[in-house]
């Protein structure tokens, strides 16, 4: 952006220098407003601010550099006769338009932009600000709603807000001990506190058969989730 | 009030968990 700009405020002084200049000393019609490699940059980088600043949400920025680049685009081609050096020649209105175009749009991008607070995330913070992305498919077997505070509180690593995202952890965990109880198919209330519901839980644990391998080991990734929950109950 | 470190392990944690659990 900080490029754009400066490049902008340098043909700026160009268009001043080779066109209203050239024109107040009565230089021949014959000459151009600007080289032809410098209007196509004049082009790119109008049109670059006017994406940029629609993107950034930005209400006047994009008006002003539209304006400019209306103007600019009504460009005559012209190349010198004895240089053969390609160029554009502006209208003294549209000149007039695109110059204030570019003067205009420093001004309003540095007047929107001031009301805006910008944050940058460290690449090893990016992965917490994706949260879901760390969880891929594991979390599709729980409620809709731990998925989306598991998104939130990865937002608020991100943002280094450490409790926020503990909260929303907390009810994530929430929702996910209610999607245990539905996994076990137990009648349990998972509105209850934390402490009927493990006592729930323990005893879905201890009525699993353990007959055979299969079943014991099942058996024992429910005792292992009973034990999970209770460190978790008395965190 | 918990620091971002302790609410990055209680992240991890939480993702142990659930992973674990989708084996149920």
């Amino acid at each position: 952006l900080a490029a754009s700009l400066g490049w902008i405020a340098s043909v700026h002084e160009d268009i001043k220098l080779f066109g209203i200049f050239a024109k107040e000393i009565g230089v021949s019609d014959d000459r151009f407003s600007i080289i032809e490699e410098e209007y196509y940059k004049l082009i790119g980088s109008l049109e670059y601010m006017i994406t940029l600043s629609e993107t950034l949400r930005l209400n006047v920025t994009p008006e002003v550099a539209k304006d400019g680049l209306n103007a600019a685009k009504r460009a005559i081609f012209a190349s010198d006769r004895e240089s053969g050096i390609r160029g554009v020649r502006f209208n003294i209105l549209d000149l007039g338009i695109l110059r204030s175009s570019l003067r205009d749009i420093v001004m309003a991008i540095e007047k929107e932009l001031r009301g805006r607070r910008s944050y940058s995330l460290e690449p090893a913070i990016l992965p917490y600000y994706d949260a879901l992305g760390m969880f891929s498919e594991t979390l599709d077997k729980f409620p809709a709603s731990s998925r989306e505070d598991i998104e939130h509180a990865g937002k608020c690593i991100a943002f280094g807000e450490g409790t926020a995202a503990v909260f929303h952890l907390m009810r994530a965990m929430e929702a996910i001990v209610s999607g245990i109880v539905a996994l076990g198919g137990l009648s349990a209330n998972p509105d209850k506190e934390w402490g009927k519901l493990l006592s729930d839980i323990g005893r879905h644990t201890e009525s699993l058969p353990q007959s055979n391998p299969q079943e014991k080991a099942l058996r024992n990734r429910w005792s292992a989730c009973h034990k999970n929950l209770y460190h978790v109950k008395q965190a | 009030t918990y620091t971002t470190e302790e609410a990055k392990q209680v992240f991890d944690s939480t993702r142990a968990f659930v992973r674990e659990l989708a084996t149920l």
